[in-house]
């Protein structure tokens, strides 16, 4: 499923943000 | 909720503490009482740890969290699912009743 990998890779992009802050 | 002055003297220091939720300000988590060490509380990592713990494709279900954590009224399981995914801990799969973690590989 697409809508889950896209999902995925916003959740990674935002775990990424939080922890560079 | 007002302001309990100690009357005749203060030999013990009762102090309560009344966790006053507002949730209209921020609204991202109300479940967040008592912070831990990665900056969760008991509740969230409760529901971080559960949904980490299930390996299904499509995730586990909002169901299935409420069964899990009979303790947790369901806005707050809802609450704390926001911000786990606000904070890109979690995201939702086929639906937005279906969870999983990222980093359960």
């Amino acid at each position: 499923l697409q809508r889950i990998s896209r999902n995925k890779a916003a959740a990674l992009e935002r775990l990424a943000g939080n922890q560079a802050l | 909720s007002k302001p309990q002055s100690m009357m005749g003297g203060g030999a013990g220091t009762n102090m309560m503490p009344t966790a006053h939720a507002s949730m209209s300000s921020t609204g991202s988590y109300s479940g967040a009482s008592m912070m831990l060490v990665n900056g969760l509380s008991a509740n969230q990592n409760q529901v971080l740890s559960l949904i980490k713990s299930c390996h299904e494709p499509q995730g586990i279900s909002m169901q299935d969290l409420k069964q899990k954590l009979s303790s947790m009224s369901v806005t707050v399981i809802r609450q704390i699912v926001d911000f786990l995914s606000n904070e890109g801990h979690i995201f939702s799969t086929i639906d937005e009743d279906h969870f999983r973690s990222t980093d359960n590989e």
